[in-house]
């Protein structure tokens, strides 16, 4: 996956992400598509979770899956989820769960019930850096204020890292893929520069939600593995989603 | 980049608003009404999406028995996962519940389905 937030020059977030899933699921060689990946794009929805016929939150997610990897609250905060791999991974979570130790979070539950009940762009980075889950991920948080977007890094126990925007020293944007963002990316997935290259090109002064989108259009941040890309703008509580596919020649992550 | 990368590319920038050969169209667009029993919230979305929601699973569950070629022991798991509903905080484990049963399915399937985060991160 690649998250990207960014702060135009009047203070006003953007946040977009490329949803990849699927890599080493079957290789289709017919088509040169993952297997995985073509079969979930029929099923990605956009949903509205209402109460009192008001919107709560706003999603991008998977038909049946009822945890949430992208979502917008209105006024609040914007947030997506990368995935992190580590050997500490979400299987010894799960195995904990199964013996009775179940005093983790399954990750895509936690980040609803920050939706469903977070007040402030604070209160959900609070929570989504000190409770403990089942499995590593990378939090992708973007606010309402100046400078109010950070990556945070968890294993299952802890944050190990948070990366904040930060104007003044000219960090006006965050791009998180699937590395720690203190270590260089696999040489071999390296989407990591090519799109902070690309949101250089386009430069503060210029930033919207359809740039975010150039961007995520751009190989290899559109890969094989691109399921969809999803626009968030958190004052309006604005989301759109768009299924994506990736011509020949293209790379297979 | 593109030294290094063969499939790299110049950035693009008039790609929005989308259209072309990557563009596949968009996301449907639901509601989930938070006021009905957790039971019923999802049953609208998935019985659209039946066919192509359980194509997905029979998908996870050949991934699995690639791996691990036994019918057996699959049968087994889906009942384990079952079992683990249960132990899914509320309002998640029926949410899912419901899920399984507007779209007849094994409720280990559509388990699977909602935790397979945790399963790939390794």
């Amino acid at each position: 996956c690649t998250s990207i937030i960014a702060q135009d020059k009047t203070g006003k977030l953007y946040h977009a992400r490329n949803l990849d899933f699927g890599l080493f699921l079957g290789w289709d060689v017919q088509n040169s598509s993952w297997h995985t990946t073509q079969k979930l794009k029929p099923i990605m929805v956009s949903l509205d979770f209402q109460k009192n016929n008001k919107t709560v939150f706003k999603s991008a997610n998977f038909a049946g899956y009822v945890g949430i990897i992208s979502g917008v609250k209105p006024a609040l905060f914007t947030l997506t989820m990368n995935e992190r791999f580590s050997l500490d991974g979400g299987y010894i979570g799960i195995l904990e769960w199964l013996i009775g130790k179940r005093d983790g979070w399954w990750m895509s539950f936690l980040i609803r019930t920050v939706l469903e009940n977070g007040t402030s762009y604070e209160e959900a980075k609070d929570k989504l850096a000190n409770t403990k889950l089942l499995a590593p991920a990378y939090f992708i948080l973007g606010g309402n204020k100046l400078d109010e977007g950070c990556i945070i890094t968890r294993s299952r126990s802890a944050a190990l890292n948070i990366k904040y925007l930060d104007t003044k020293k000219g960090n006006w944007f965050l791009v998180q893929t699937n590395y720690d963002p203190w270590k260089p990316p696999l040489i071999i997935d390296d989407r990591r520069n090519p799109a902070i290259n690309c949101v250089n090109q386009t430069g503060q002064e210029k930033i919207a939600l359809s740039d975010l989108y150039n961007v995520l259009s751009t190989k290899p941040m559109l890969n094989k593995l691109t399921v969809g890309t999803t626009l968030l703008e958190v004052s309006e509580g604005h989301i759109e989603s768009y299924l994506r596919d990736c011509p020949n020649p293209c790379s297979p992550w | 980049v593109r030294a290094r990368d063969p499939f790299a590319e110049d950035c693009r920038i008039h790609e929005y608003p989308p259209a072309g050969p990557t563009y596949k169209g968009i996301f449907p667009e639901y509601v989930i009404n938070l006021d009905l029993p957790p039971r019923e919230r999802w049953v609208q979305v998935v019985r659209e999406k039946k066919n192509e929601l359980r194509i997905v699973m029979k998908t996870i569950k050949d991934i699995v028995l690639t791996f691990i070629p036994n019918e057996k022991f699959i049968a087994s798991m889906e009942s384990k996962m079952g079992w683990l509903c249960s132990t899914l905080p509320y309002p998640f484990n029926e949410e899912i519940k419901g899920i399984a049963s507007a779209i007849d399915v094994p409720l280990g399937d559509v388990v699977v389905f909602n935790i397979f985060y945790e399963i790939f991160t390794v």
